[in-house]
């Protein structure tokens, strides 16, 4: 019975993941190996090629889009123009990028435009946390907790699957972007992803799928050594229970890779580190650039994170 | 912290999209 019990959770936060987050590994896999025919991704490669992203999106609806789910965001902190994430807006942000603009105006809005699809993405783990049989049971302070650390955790590992080495899906699965051309942004936008890129080429070695990968985002999320937790009991209950639920998955479902469980253990650890230096990298860049602003939700979460 | 968290906080009570699997 408690296997049993153990392979209904699974399934439930399988669910729950197919439900919340828009763009699963499984799609993923087939644009990148370029199993989607007609509909194949368009490449950025460099400055030229980023005007041209721009049209091919603002030429086509943006899938998965829905009016609901972003007044949430707008609504939630003063309808700032940049979270929304309509066609109108193109996925670069509020207006064209001219032949005229400076590269560093470029650079600049790319950025913002990648917080504003952050800022979506923490909403789609937010949901996915609230789906978490006992999660909001939790003190709220605690679940407020359990994000701030979480997220970002989260994220990465989801962006894990849109990355091979040669570069990343953004824009839904719409656009390739080089990992060349990120890196031949100015500094430190350039330093920017690849850590990601590094952490993601060796996490897709481990081919969870995306089964998997639900279990494992339960995992991260309900952490009980999070800073400033004021009930840790009832959390370590709960991620045990997961943990519990994830090792039988993978007994199942990799039977050949007998260390896989303690593998993943030590993908959380490490995720710790790339996180710590992703925020610093944040606040670097609030001291250095005049003109950006840093949505709202993603500094709610970075202020006093590490 | 919910008072240093509002949007986190907001989405975590907004009930606009139920779990309802």
């Amino acid at each position: 019975p408690e296997a049993a019990d153990l392979r209904a959770l699974a399934r439930h936060l399988f669910r729950a993941y197919l439900k919340y987050f828009p763009l699963t590994k499984q799609p993923t896999r087939a644009i990148l190996s370029g199993k989607t025919g007609d509909n194949a991704p368009c490449v950025i490669h460099d400055m030229k090629s980023l005007m041209e992203g721009e049209q091919f999106i603002n030429c086509r609806q943006m899938p998965f889009q829905e009016q609901q789910q972003t007044s949430v965001l707008t609504a939630a902190h003063g309808g700032l123009t940049e979270v929304h994430m309509g066609s109108d807006y193109g996925v670069w942000g509020m207006t064209s990028i001219s032949g005229q603009e400076p590269q560093n105006a470029v650079e600049l809005r790319f950025f913002q435009s990648c917080q504003s699809r952050s800022a979506e993405a923490v909403r789609e783990v937010t949901e996915f946390a609230k789906s978490i049989p006992g999660f909001t049971d939790l003190d709220l302070n605690d679940q407020v907790t359990l994000l701030k650390y979480g997220v970002i955790e989260v994220l990465i590992i989801m962006m894990s699957p849109l990355m091979n080495k040669d570069g990343t899906l953004i824009s839904y699965g719409q656009i390739f972007m080089t990992r060349e051309f990120l890196k031949s942004l100015r500094k430190p936008f350039c330093q920017m992803m690849e850590p990601k890129f590094e952490f993601s080429v060796k996490f897709n070695t481990l081919e969870l799928d995306d089964s998997d990968m639900a279990l494992f985002l339960a995992c991260l999320i309900l952490r009980g050594d999070r800073p400033g937790l004021l009930n840790v009991k009832p959390i370590e209950k709960l991620q045990e229970t997961v943990l519990h639920s994830l090792e039988l998955q993978l007994k199942l479902n990799h039977p050949d890779s007998l260390q896989l469980f303690a593998k993943l253990l030590q993908k959380m650890t490490d995720l710790r580190q790339i996180v710590t230096d992703h925020v610093h990298l944040i606040q670097l860049l609030k001291k250095t650039e005049v003109d950006m602003c840093l949505h709202p939700l993603l500094q709610e979460i970075m202020k006093d994170l590490y | 912290l919910k008072e240093k968290h509002k949007i986190l906080h907001q989405l975590l009570q907004n009930s606009t999209s139920p779990v309802d699997l």
